[in-house]
């Protein structure tokens, strides 16, 4: 038996269904809903947070998302790094954001 | 090196698509 206990999944509902679709305006960055999962985004920030010149790595992501699988970052990364979010430095395990201009 | 900023040019790139 897997003990879940510590794997809260976040139901996919969104309550704001039905105020219309707001284009693309205000793009402040902080809204959690720009088509990203909750990890997805969490990797993001922390990458765009990175101070390191060669971006930040894996080991590092998940280091600061201990409760994240080292599977599910690696998704997220490639999932970022296929949006263009993101793009990989000196390796394959080192990533920089293009947001943080 | 080079290639780094080519990964941040395509990745770029691949961003503004999404964005248009």
């Amino acid at each position: 038996r897997k003990n879940l206990m510590s794997v809260p999944k976040m139901p996919q509902s969104f309550p704001s269904a039905g105020m219309g679709d707001v284009g693309g305006y205000g793009g402040g960055g902080s809204l959690p809903v720009n088509g990203l999962t909750a990890h997805q985004s969490q990797v993001l920030n922390l990458i765009k947070n990175c101070p390191v010149a060669e971006g930040m790595s894996l080991q590092e992501l998940k280091f600061q998302l201990h409760n994240i699988s080292m599977a599910t970052i690696k998704q997220a990364v490639e999932f970022l790094s296929s949006e263009g979010h993101i793009y990989s430095t000196v390796d394959d395990d080192h990533y920089k954001s293009t947001d943080a201009e | 090196l080079e290639r780094i900023r080519r990964n941040k040019e395509a990745a770029l790139q691949r961003l503004a698509e999404r964005n248009v």
